[in-house]
C-alpha cells in the first residue's frame, strides 16, 4: 500500500471470519469487503475528504497553532453499509442477521 | 422434486418470498455449506434468504433478523406431536411475523383411489376425482404453549384448518398472532400437532427417510432493537470468553490457550521480547525452532525478514570476512571485538 494516496481515504481491508476466529458458527459470508479509512486530514483539506464544519475549524485553529494541543481532525467512516450473515445460533438453529454499518463505503476528516 | 411446491406455498405477505421463485441452482451448494445432516428444508429455505436479501440488499420482511427453528418430534399417545423452542429469541427482537412451515401428503395406510375407474359418462377429456373412501378431507392442526420445565399439556393457543393435499406438499401458515401471544406471557416452548395425523408425520426415528427431511420448522421475522447498538455484532458474534472459567488467566500461561490464534499471538509476543533480552538480531531469526541453534545463515534466504531487505549490502570484502565469521558463530548473538569495546568505553 506504499502508493496509496496519503491523505485520508478509504483502503481495501478483507475480513476472513476464520481470521476472527468466528468461522465455526458463520455460515455465510465466509468473508467480506469491510474496507477501513486512513490518511491525513491535513490543513487545508480538499472537498474530497468530505470534512465537517467541525473538522474545518478545528484543521485552522490547529494550523494557526494559538491552543496547544489539538489534533488534526480523525479520518473515519462516513457512509457505511450493511451485511447479511448467516449464522448458527447457541441452539444450533440457523438464524439470519442483517447488521448495520459492517463495510466502509466513503471515508471522511471529522 | 416435492419440495418446489412448498415453497409457492409461503404466504407472500409474511415471508417476503416472491423472489423465491427465481431459479437458484447453486441451493444445492449451499445447503452443503452447512454440512452433513443439516441439509434439510428449513436451511435450505435460510439459504435461499440470505442469497436473496444479500443479493437485492433489502431487509427480509422489513426486518433486520430472521431465526429458524428446527422441531423436536415426541410421541404422545402414539400420535406425533412437534415442540419448538423459541426461547432463544432475544428480549430485544420485537417479532413482526411467524409462519409454520410442514409438509403434508397422503397418508399411506388409507388406500389410494388412482385406480378407481371413472363413471362412464365423464370417462371422456375430464379427469375425474375419486370416490374411494380416504382420508377427512379437513385437519386440524393445534398448536399450544408451555413454560420451561414444564410437564403440563400447554395451553391452546390457536388451531389451524387444513386441506390434505393430493400428493406430498410443502405449505406454510401464519401463526404470527400465536407466536406473540406465547411470547406475550413466557411461554417459548410451542408444540403443534395434528387432530387426526396422516402417515407423513407420523414417522419416527426409524422410518426409512430422514426425519429431518421434511420435519416442520418456524420462521420468526423479527426487528431487532439492539442491532443499531454499538457493538452489537460482538454481542451475538463473539462467543468465546477470554477469560474462561477453570482455566488460568493468559498472564499465568500465555501458551496454555486452546485457541491456536491466541497461542500464536502470545508465540509472536514471546519473540518480539527475545532480541531485547538476548541481544539477538531482530527479524532474523523469526523462523527458526527454540531446539535449532546452529549457524545457518542460508535458511533465511527462505524468509526475507524486512531487517535483511532495508540493511545496506556490504562490500566483496566485507561479504567474504562476513562468511569466514558465519561459519564459525556458535549463535546468531553481534559479537563486538574487544578494540571497538575498549574505543567506546573510554569515549
Amino acid at each position: 500500500q506504499w502508493d496509496e494516496p496519503r491523505v485520508c481515504s478509504r483502503r481495501y481491508l478483507k475480513v476472513d471470519f476464520a481470521d476472527i476466529g468466528w468461522n465455526g458458527w458463520i455460515i455465510s459470508p465466509k468473508a467480506f469487503d469491510a474496507y477501513y479509512c486512513a490518511g491525513a486530514c491535513e490543513f487545508p483539506m480538499p472537498k474530497v475528504v468530505r470534512p465537517s464544519n467541525h473538522a474545518t475549524i478545528q484543521s485552522i485553529v490547529r494550523a494557526v497553532g494559538i491552543v496547544p494541543g489539538v489534533p488534526e481532525p480523525c479520518c473515519v467512516p462516513d457512509k457505511m453499509s450493511s451485511l447479511g450473515v448467516l449464522f448458527l445460533d447457541e441452539n444450533r438453529n440457523v438464524v439470519l442477521k442483517v447488521y448495520p454499518n459492517m463495510a466502509v463505503e466513503t471515508c471522511a476528516c471529522r | 422434486s416435492h419440495m418446489a411446491p412448498g415453497w409457492s406455498a409461503a404466504p407472500a405477505a409474511a415471508t417476503g418470498m416472491r423472489g423465491d421463485k427465481d431459479p437458484q441452482p447453486s441451493l444445492g451448494d449451499a445447503a452443503a455449506a452447512l454440512g452433513p445432516g443439516a441439509q434439510d428444508m428449513v436451511a435450505v429455505h435460510m439459504l435461499r434468504l440470505y442469497e436473496k436479501y444479500s443479493r437485492r440488499g433489502v431487509q427480509p420482511g422489513g426486518s433486520n433478523t430472521v431465526r429458524s427453528f428446527r422441531a423436536r418430534l415426541e410421541v404422545v399417545d402414539q400420535k406425533a406431536v412437534y415442540l419448538f423452542n423459541l426461547t432463544s429469541v432475544q428480549d430485544s427482537e420485537m417479532i413482526l411475523t411467524a409462519t409454520f412451515h410442514f409438509y403434508l401428503e397422503p397418508p399411506r395406510r388409507w388406500p389410494q383411489a388412482r385406480g378407481v375407474p371413472c363413471p362412464p359418462a365423464r370417462a371422456q377429456g375430464t379427469s375425474c376425482r375419486p370416490q374411494a373412501p380416504g382420508p377427512p378431507a379437513r385437519l386440524h392442526l393445534l398448536f399450544r404453549s408451555l413454560p420451561q420445565n414444564s410437564a403440563t399439556q400447554g395451553l391452546l393457543r390457536g388451531a389451524l384448518a387444513l386441506a390434505l393435499p393430493p400428493r406430498g406438499l410443502w405449505q406454510a401458515r401464519d401463526i404470527s398472532p400465536i407466536v406473540k401471544a406465547a411470547r406475550r406471557d413466557g411461554e417459548l416452548l410451542l408444540s403443534a400437532q395434528l387432530d387426526a395425523a396422516p402417515a407423513a408425520w407420523e414417522r419416527g426415528p426409524g422410518s426409512p427417510r430422514p426425519p429431518s427431511a421434511h420435519a416442520p420448522y418456524i420462521l420468526i421475522y423479527a426487528n431487532d432493537l439492539a442491532i443499531s447498538e454499538p457493538n452489537s455484532v460482538a454481542v451475538t458474534l463473539q462467543r468465546y470468553d477470554p477469560f474462561p472459567a477453570g482455566e488460568p488467566e493468559p498472564r499465568a500461561a500465555p501458551n496454555s490457550s486452546a485457541d491456536p490464534r491466541v497461542r500464536r499471538a502470545a508465540a509472536s509476543s514471546a519473540q518480539a521480547l527475545g532480541p531485547l533480552q538476548d541481544n539477538e538480531l531482530p527479524g532474523l531469526d523469526e523462523r527458526r525452532s527454540p531446539e535449532h541453534s546452529g549457524p545457518d545463515y542460508h535458511k533465511h534466504e527462505l524468509w526475507p525478514s524486512p531487517f535483511r531487505a532495508l540493511k545496506p549490502r556490504p562490500g566483496r570484502k566485507e561479504r567474504r570476512r562476513k562468511g569466514q565469521e558465519l561459519l564459525t558463530a556458535a549463535s546468531q548473538v553481534l559479537d563486538f571485538d574487544e578494540k571497538t569495546m575498549q574505543k567506546a568505553r573510554r569515549r
